[in-house]
């Protein structure tokens, strides 16, 4: 995935703040 | 069912970003996720206006749930 990388698609910047969040929440 | 699981989960994660309970999140909420989540600034600014629909600068959890569940590939009705 791109997300992260300057001119990532606005669907791998979401994908990539859900995932962190979900991470987060499951996450130690 | 797994809408209401997943309806239940973007509400969990809603509560992340409003932290102060406030039944929406505001830019100034999203800006507070810097640094604890791995993205810059414009990345946090670019998450919110994709999840604002109506582009009010409020994002209520309906809109949240909507995009989480837009990002699971499902169509989620609060």
């Amino acid at each position: 995935m791109d997300a992260g990388k300057p001119g990532a698609t606005n669907e791998g910047v979401l994908a990539n703040f859900f995932n962190s969040l979900l991470s987060k929440k499951s996450g130690p | 069912d797994m809408k209401r699981i997943i309806a239940e989960k973007a509400r969990e994660l809603f509560i992340c970003c409003d932290k102060e309970e406030k039944g929406f999140v505001c830019r100034r909420d999203m800006q507070r996720l810097d640094g604890e989540l791995p993205l810059t600034p414009e990345q946090l600014e670019e998450v919110f206006d994709s999840l604002d629909d109506d582009g009010n600068g409020f994002l209520t959890l309906e809109e949240f749930t909507e995009g989480f569940g837009g990002f699971l590939g499902l169509n989620v009705d609060p």
